[in-house]
């Protein structure tokens, strides 16, 4: 476990009636290595630790309680209060979905190349119909990939959910018709299956924001993929300046990946991770539990 | 030597900095700053000025050790494997390899070997279209090792000159899935003496130090010959390939730089490098 494996560093605490600037300063770069080893982000982890430090210094030592294991209880904690987003759940705790009653529910979802999107849009369908008894409607809005549409309908054929796609179009139309479609079909969920897109390729991230500025919709999701590594603060935050991102999915944690990529995005976007994919499966999309992922970054 | 004179601290932190936000993983990056401060103790580095130049030279050498050229059969089809975890962007960096065969007057056969996800053959049957090569296609959740016979068959049989195998993305961690990949790797063996030639790993450019644990498990079930650093037209620097390089020795042999079949390059270590510290 972590204390096990910070014995060295922490040797400085132990013993200690107090948490003090010199005696935590091992810790705090063992710290600083464990989130780096585990894909945060360079200039994350910094403010983290720095934080941390903060939080740390003066604390007095519990009685009874192991100095070392202290302080990795407030680099937990706040590891945890970094993750999460009371505001996203509801009253039950569950990621809550934002639904309107006005017209159909739009979510779309974007993000970089092979991250999980056309996936991700079946699993959420199937996870939506099952939770909010929703008639969702799929969009292939990806004319770009070869056989994107195919993949989407095979998907939607898989889950018994409608999959609206249109032969020699452009993405912003395919969902703009998509939207009248769903109110003649009585669709109450649309969910938007987007091009996977480079943050720096400008002609594309001008289509996603146009998409996004047609069809207005109430989640727009960046689904980012776990094993992302240093890259993920510069993709997370051109994506949330282009798009009014509601939230993020984080993909492929069925792997060994520790996962950083998790602080990363939501320190540089503010925006919760509502669900990670756990497999390749429809079923395998939960809800994102932060005192797991902080587990799990940590190592 | 500095005559005495300390090391400049501050480049190199900022440098470790550099490398450790390029993906080459914080221990990497700590042993390459080590290596620096040796060269300099030793009179290799002589002032201040030479130490990025040095550490960029090193770099490059160590990236520039193996060939970078794919291993092709002594006679009969040169067979390769193409492997890695999900969406890393090996089906389109096969369509990729399978141009500039073709280009290069090579008789090029693809197999469709993920037979498991949805819509993955008619991606690779779009590709073989666009390219104008011949594909060979299972039923739909064939054993992707059948698939990979059939091709090794019809590439001896019809004399084709490259046979490139596409496989389903699995993850590293998957026991079934690196079994799976195993077997194929076998039946390829049986039916082509030394094959596959070259087994290539695609990695995603935007991988951080999970790019080592694929390497290393993906090696040891199907014998990983060279790197295919895909979607290096992005921000991420691909610096994990660094640290593969030091601790496995697999050689990156091409970088894909989008998404058209035309978006590939061989591996050209100094520009690779150079590009790190951008
Ligand atoms: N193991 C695992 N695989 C996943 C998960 N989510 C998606 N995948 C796989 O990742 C690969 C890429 O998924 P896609 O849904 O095609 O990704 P995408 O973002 O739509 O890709 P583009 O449209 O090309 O940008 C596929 O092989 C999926 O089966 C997950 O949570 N775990
Ligand atoms: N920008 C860019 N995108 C790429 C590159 N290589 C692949 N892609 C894209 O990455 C996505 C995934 O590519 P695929 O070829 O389907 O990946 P894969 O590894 O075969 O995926 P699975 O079979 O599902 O595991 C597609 O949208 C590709 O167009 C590249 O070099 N640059
Ligand atoms: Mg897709
Ligand atoms: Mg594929």
């Amino acid at each position: 476990n972590l204390t096990e494996r910070f014995r060295e560093a922490f040797k400085s605490i132990t013993g200690q009636s107090k948490l003090t600037e010199d005696n935590v300063k091992d810790a705090v770069r063992a710290i600083k290595r464990a989130l780096l080893e585990a894909d945060v982000n360079l200039a994350v982890a910094k403010r983290f630790v720095d934080d941390v430090r903060d939080k740390a210094l003066g604390a007095e030592v519990l009685s009874g309680v192991n100095p070392a294991q202290q302080f990795i209880k407030i680099v937990h904690d706040e590891l945890v209060a970094l993750m999460s987003d009371p505001s996203s759940r509801d009253d039950e705790g569950r990621v809550r979905i934002n639904f309107t009653r006005s017209r159909p529910t739009v979510v779309l979802m974007a993000g970089l190349q092979g991250s999980g999107k056309t996936t991700t849009c079946a699993k959420l369908a199937a996870l939506l119909v099952k939770r909010n008894k929703v008639k969702p409607l799929l969009v292939a809005a990806d004319l770009q990939r070869p056989a994107a549409v195919e993949q989407l309908k095979v998907l939607g054929k898989q889950i018994g959910v409608d999959v609206y796609a249109e032969e020699k179009s452009t993405p912003p139309t395919v969902c703009r018709n998509a939207l009248d479609f769903a109110r003649k079909n009585a669709n109450d969920l649309i969910i938007l299956d987007t091009a996977g897109r480079l943050h720096v390729d400008e002609a594309l991230m001008k289509e996603v924001s146009e998409i996004a500025k047609l069809t207005e919709p109430e989640e727009v999701l960046l689904v980012c993929d776990a094993m992302t590594g240093q890259d993920a603060v510069k993709s997370a935050k051109a994506f949330d300046e282009r798009l009014p991102l509601t939230g993020v999915i984080l993909t492929k944690l069925d792997g060994d990946a520790r996962g950083g990529a998790a602080l990363t995005v939501k320190a540089v976007t503010g925006k919760p991770i509502k669900f990670i994919g756990v497999g390749e499966k429809i079923e395998q999309l939960e809800e994102f539990f932060p005192d797991r992922m902080a587990g799990r970054i940590l190592g | 030597v500095g005559l005495g004179q300390k090391i400049d601290e501050d480049l190199l932190e900022q440098l470790e900095e550099a490398l450790i936000e390029a993906d080459m993983g914080v221990e990497s990056a700590r042993l390459l700053m080590e290596d620096i401060r040796k060269a300099w103790k030793g009179g290799e580095i002589e002032t201040g000025a030479d130490i990025f130049p040095f550490l960029k030279a090193d770099l490059k050498h160590r990236l520039s050790r193996h060939p970078v050229s794919l291993r092709m059969a002594e006679s009969g089809p040169t067979v390769i494997l193409v492997v890695g975890v999900n969406g890393a962007g090996k089906t389109t960096s096969i369509a990729k390899l399978a141009w500039i065969m073709t280009q290069e007057g090579r008789k090029v056969l693809l197999a469709a070997g993920d037979t498991f996800r949805a819509a993955a053959v008619e991606q690779l049957v779009t590709w073989s279209k666009r390219i104008g090569c011949e594909i060979v296609t299972g039923k739909a959740g064939a054993d992707p090792a059948s698939v990979a016979y059939q091709g090794c068959e019809r590439a001896v049989k019809e004399s084709f000159d490259v046979l490139i195998i596409d496989t389903a993305g699995r993850l590293h961690t998957q026991k079934n899935l690196m079994d799976e990949l195993a077997k194929v790797y076998k039946v390829i063996g049986k039916v082509v003496p030394n094959a596959p030639h070259e087994t290539i790993l695609v990695l995603d450019s935007t991988t951080g130090q999970n790019a080592i644990n694929q390497a290393r498990m993906f090696t040891e079930v199907a014998g990983v010959s060279g790197i295919f650093l895909a979607k290096l037209d992005g921000t991420a620097k691909g610096g994990a390939v660094l640290t593969i390089d030091r601790h496995i020795g697999i050689p990156v042999k091409f970088v894909g730089l989008g998404e058209s079949f035309e978006d590939i390059q061989r591996f050209n270590a100094a520009a690779f490098v150079d590009a790190l510290f951008e």
